[in-house]
């Protein structure tokens, strides 16, 4: 004779300690959720590049600064290089400043023009103001310094480049490789 | 390389390797983006440049990127049985993009002058020791010039150093480049840290043997030659 089985609902009853230890897990995974959008958001920085063309009305364009070891080029890149150093160290943007390095001299009218690639490092949400932000500390700097450097009118100030082109340009320079002699400590 | 040690990362980023089907034949040294520099005897056995690759990298299995060879240029006069102008330069077949990791070495003026007991570093993957194993990971030896005149002596190379090769090691021994070592750099360092290359592998007794230190081709003076083929 067929008996209808009796159903007992059980109820499931969590013990305390499992509550504890999912909530605790739940807890972590929320906090490197947050931890990761901070970092992304805040931290996580891009690397940027800009040439730029600086006027140097004070030096008349030589040979010189086409030979790519005399002493005359190798100077003045140098001394280009330290000028615009100083003037991104001394600004709001020090902290996202890589360095500089001039790429190419070139004859002008009334002077030498020099091609300079800028390099910063910056978290992506302040990226979209970097541009504006290192043009107009550039153009306040170059105004105001008694620096050898001058805006060139004749070009749009920084042009964004390629990461991987301008990585090319600021290792084109031959013979860098490990430091040596060690300094000593 | 005898008795050196593996290299640190970016250290030598114009070291390159020659393969041909894959294995590592020689050393060769980057000097513009699609132009390296490396012995010509390196060409004895295999002159099609088909059959070459070129790897860049700190180590042979994973290498930073590699490249076809579109040309090799030997020196004119040399001769595979003596071991006087022994460069060559080779055309990749498409530049390469310089990196921190990946750029070229200076090359000297022909007038640049180096004094013996100057401190040199020669690099590559050739053997850690006569007729022993191969390294993976790239290496480097400092060593130091010695004169053509101490090297020309009777119990050294007895007269068979010319004016194109220069002397490099210890006559004491031990730190040598080796077999596999050829067409790769011999770089010393100026006073504003940039590196020249001032010879390549070339050829010794032995490796890291009492008075037979490696002998290298002399590239300042190739610079001309170097110049005519590559406009560099």
């Amino acid at each position: 004779m067929y008996q209808p089985g009796i159903l007992v609902r059980r109820k499931r009853v969590w013990k305390p300690w499992t509550v504890a230890l999912i909530t605790v897990a739940l807890l972590l995974a929320l906090a490197v959720l947050i931890g990761l959008l901070v970092y992304f958001l805040v931290y996580d920085e891009k690397t940027h590049y800009y040439q730029a063309s600086f006027w140097i009305p004070s030096i008349n364009y030589s040979s010189d600064l086409s030979k790519e070891q005399s002493k005359f080029r190798t100077g003045l890149k140098q001394k280009i290089s330290n000028e615009i150093d100083v003037i991104f160290q001394r600004s709001s943007l020090k902290h996202h400043y890589v360095k500089s390095q001039v790429v190419n001299f070139r004859p002008s009218n009334d002077g030498v023009k020099a091609d300079v690639l800028i390099k910063f490092q910056i978290p992506r949400k302040n990226a979209g103001t970097l541009k504006r932000q290192a043009d107009n500390i550039l153009q306040e700097k170059l105004q105001s310094s008694q620096s050898i450097l001058k805006r060139d009118a004749s070009l749009p100030y920084l042009r964004e480049m390629n990461a991987a082109q301008a990585e090319h340009i600021l290792n084109s320079d031959c013979g860098s490789g490990m430091e040596y002699p060690p300094i000593a400590r | 390389i005898a008795d050196g040690k593996p290299a640190d990362k970016a250290s030598w980023p114009w070291q390159s390797s020659l393969q041909v089907e894959g294995i590592h034949l020689c050393g060769a040294s980057l000097i513009g983006s699609q132009w390296l520099v490396t012995s010509a005897h390196c060409f004895d056995n295999y002159k099609n440049p088909k059959l070459w690759t070129v790897s860049f990298g700190r180590t042979l299995s994973s290498p930073l990127t590699t490249r076809k060879v579109e040309s090799i240029i030997v020196h004119e006069n040399y001769a595979s049985h003596k071991h006087d102008d022994d460069i060559a330069v080779v055309k990749l077949s498409s530049p390469v993009l310089f990196s921190e990791n990946l750029h070229r070495v200076c090359l000297p003026d022909a007038t640049f002058q180096v004094l013996p007991k100057s401190k040199v570093f020669v690099t590559g993957w050739g053997a850690l020791k006569a007729n022993g194993p191969f390294p993976n990971s790239l290496q480097e030896v400092e060593i130091e010039i010695i004169s053509n005149d101490v090297c020309n002596q009777v119990n050294v190379y007895g007269g068979a150093i010319s004016s194109g090769m220069i002397c490099a090691g210890f006559l004491t021994g031990k730190l040598d480049a080796c077999e596999g070592d050829s067409g790769g750099p011999l770089v010393i360092s100026d006073n504003r840290n940039k590196w020249y290359l001032l010879g390549i592998v070339s050829w010794g007794i032995d490796c890291g043997k009492e008075n037979k230190p490696g002998i290298y081709t002399r590239v300042t003076h190739y610079r001309d030659w170097i110049k005519s083929k590559t406009s560099i």
